[in-house]
Parts: structure tokens; C-alpha cells; sequence
């Protein structure tokens, strides 16, 4: 097991076990500015933990961040923690994100799923759900980006525990969705949410449950455009955005639609790379460009976040 | 582990709504025929599916008999699996 981040690989991909031991490394090395929040357990009772990126003061105003919700997508997991590490190099000398910092939280979530991504390492790389079973219920899993309020079980989700987009049995019923809900209700402030999935260079907001735009969408848009123009002048990568479901398709009981009905007004989803070679099993190589990239967009979400408080 | 020999995931670009609902047809099917990785969204924009390989001849004959254009982006899934094992290894050593 690594005893130090120094001999962590940012450019590779990590089991589960490997990636809580850079947590607490992480969090040992860098106290200052980190902390660790354990905000629940799975379903197979796993650990769900949070970082906390912050410069002190009390109830401010914060960013929430996840990535892994599917857990095939290996891709955002690593772009999670080499976003942490960025953040934690970059506070102090990026004028932006240290403006950010000294006046809101940053949480980052990287395994939103546990249960779904070990499996991944152990028995079906490809699995995407949790890991949740019902009895009398053959297949396993539900969707955690169809189990959350907003438009639970609607178009665009499936009310067959054997699809892929199984929305589960009620609204909030999976521990890795209720646990969220209850951090991000409690705390109150959080004022950008920002949920990471992979693949196919897109950056949404709300809604995904309905076509009918949301009252912001406007200045979710413009942000957007922002946010992909900063993204592409990183390594050339080109984005499509707009509401998820006139830009992808309706899909009912997300997390970004649930993030805005709860007040969370800059509320985004990225779908990252790969480009059309690998799909999910996009190479190691890509994983640094891919977080650099990926790190300019939420940077402009983030400090438009900041200039905008509401 | 499961082994993904000869699976493969192919690009479809459909041409409008009604080539979409053919390949979101394919979904329900049973036994389970593919695994949408990019789902069915619209005309311009492809869909990837992994078929398994014991349904490859079954599913690009549905696609060629509707007239569905497609490509192979990955020719066997478990070739880029061992890849991603050996990378993790190697830089695990």
C-alpha cells in the first residue's frame, strides 16, 4: 500500500482500497486545507466519504462535486482525485481558485458509489448501478442517477430492476443517494453542484425530467459556453451543452434536477471524454489531459459561482 | 472476473427518430442483446452498444436488414480489459 501520496500515480487508475488509502494520506498531508467526512455507508456498507477543501470560517457558502455515481466510468473517479491534488497544489497561487477558496467550501465526493466500483475491479468491469438487492427481485442494482426526487420515475427511467436505468423502488431509497440528500439538505449553503459522468463531451444543467426550461436557463447557458470554451482551450476537445434533455435525452430522477429544485441554482452535469475509440474503457494515458481539461470548466463554474452569490 | 472475449461495441448513427426506436427496441429484447453505453438520444448523435458476442450475428443483422449504419469501435472489449489490468499493474510495480 503507497504510505505517502508522493508515490501515488495520478496517471493511472486505482482499486477502491487504493484510492481510500490516498484519502487518508491525502488528508494527513494536507490538513490545512483538507478534511475527510464520512456522510454514510453503502448498501454492501462501505464507507462513503467526503473531502472538505477548506480555509476556515464557518457555515460558507460551498461547492459540491461528485464523481463515480456510475461506477464503470473510471474516468471521473481519477479526475476527481487529480482535481483534489490540483487544488490543494494550486491554493496560494492560482489567483482564481484561492479567491474561491477563502470564501467558500469545495466537497468532493469521488466514490459516490463504493459498492458498484469495486465490483468493477473484482467481477464485471462494466457494471454501472449500485449494488442494492430486494428480495423476490432476481437482478441486482439500481441506477443512482434515476433514484433521486425530482421526477422520479419518469421518461427516460425504468421501472425494471433488470435495466440499466432501473430508478429503484421509491424516490431516495438507495443509502448512496439518501446520504447526499441528507449532507447537501443539512448543510443548506451549498450554492454549485456539479456531477461528473462519462462519456461523450457534454456539459448540462436542468432539467433532464422535462423540457420545459428552468428559470435560469439563460445564465446556465451563457456559464456553459464559458465553461466549454475554457475546457477546449485546454487540449482542443469540444463540447456540446445545454439542458440534458434537449441536448442528450429526458431522463427523470437526476441529481442535477434534484440539486435545482432544491436551490442549488448552478447545477451541472459533465459527460467527459472518451472521444469515440474507448468508450468507458478509456486509456490511463488520457486520464491527466482529461482532468486538466475537465479542471478549466469547473474552474469557470466555480468562480462564476463566486461572483454571483445568491 | 467476468471475461468479455469477443464482445464488441459498435457505433450507430441513425438517420432519424425512426432508426433511434428501432435500436431502443433492441433493449427490451430478451435474452439481453446489448448494453447501451450511449443510449438512444437523437439523430445526431451516435449510439455505442456492447453486444455480447454469442448475439453479434443476430444484432448486425437486425441493423443491416433496417438499413442501420454502423461501425466497430471496439473489436473485443477483453483486449482493452487486459490492457487496462496490465497498465494498473505495471504502474502498481
Amino acid at each position: 500500500l503507497e504510505r505517502s501520496t508522493s508515490s501515488f500515480s495520478y496517471s493511472s487508475y486505482h482499486t477502491l482500497e487504493e484510492i481510500y488509502n490516498w484519502i487518508d494520506s491525502f488528508v494527513t498531508e494536507h490538513s490545512d486545507i483538507v478534511s475527510k467526512i464520512q456522510i454514510g455507508q453503502s448498501f454492501e456498507n462501505r464507507s462513503i466519504l467526503v473531502l472538505k477543501f477548506s480555509t476556515g470560517g464557518s457555515q460558507r457558502p460551498a461547492i459540491w462535486i461528485d464523481t463515480g455515481i456510475h461506477s464503470r466510468e473510471w474516468i471521473t473517479h481519477a479526475t476527481g482525485i487529480w482535481i483534489a491534488k490540483k487544488i490543494v497544489t494550486k491554493y496560494g497561487k492560482d489567483p482564481v481558485l484561492t479567491n474561491i477558496l477563502n470564501a467558500m467550501d469545495i466537497f468532493m465526493e469521488i466514490v459516490t458509489n463504493p459498492d458498484g466500483f469495486a465490483f468493477t475491479h473484482s467481477m464485471n468491469r462494466l457494471w454501472r448501478k449500485n449494488k442494492s438487492t430486494r428480495p423476490g427481485i432476481f437482478c441486482i442494482g439500481v441506477d443512482l442517477n434515476r433514484n433521486w426526487k425530482t421526477g422520479f420515475g419518469g421518461n427516460g427511467s425504468n421501472k425494471n430492476p433488470c435495466s440499466e436505468t432501473y430508478h429503484g423502488p421509491f424516490p431516495q431509497s438507495e443509502p448512496e443517494v439518501a446520504a447526499i440528500v441528507k449532507f447537501i439538505t443539512a448543510h443548506g449553503k451549498i450554492k454549485a453542484l456539479i456531477s461528473i459522468h462519462s462519456y461523450s463531451q457534454m456539459l448540462m444543467y436542468p432539467y433532464g425530467h422535462t423540457l420545459e426550461p428552468v428559470s435560469n436557463q439563460r445564465e446556465l447557458y451563457y456559464l456553459a459556453r464559458e465553461a466549454v470554451k475554457a475546457l477546449y482551450e485546454a487540449h482542443g476537445v469540444e463540447y456540446i451543452y445545454g439542458s440534458i434533455s434537449t441536448t442528450l435525452y429526458v431522463a427523470s430522477g437526476i441529481t442535477v434536477d434534484w440539486a435545482y429544485d432544491n436551490g442549488i441554482k448552478y447545477a451541472f452535469s459533465f459527460e467527459l471524454r472518451d472521444t469515440g475509440r474507448y468508450g468507458f474503457l478509456l486509456p490511463a494515458t488520457q486520464i491527466v489531459p482529461t482532468a486538466q481539461e475537465t479542471w478549466m470548466a469547473i474552474r469557470t463554474i466555480m468562480e462564476h459561482t463566486l461572483k454571483h452569490p445568491y | 472476473q467476468m471475461n468479455f472475449t469477443g464482445d464488441q461495441v459498435l457505433r450507430i448513427l441513425a438517420k432519424d427518430e425512426e432508426q433511434l426506436s428501432l435500436l431502443r427496441k433492441l433493449e427490451g429484447m430478451k435474452p439481453q442483446k446489448v448494453d447501451f453505453w450511449r443510449g438512444p438520444a437523437r439523430p445526431s448523435l451516435p449510439v455505442d452498444m456492447r453486444v455480447p458476442f454469442s448475439e453479434l450475428k443476430n444484432v448486425k443483422s437486425y441493423l443491416e436488414s433496417h438499413g442501420l449504419d454502423y461501425s466497430v469501435m471496439i473489436k473485443d472489449i477483453q483486449v482493452l480489459l487486459d490492457e487496462e489490468r496490465e497498465a494498473m499493474a505495471k504502474s502498481r510495480r
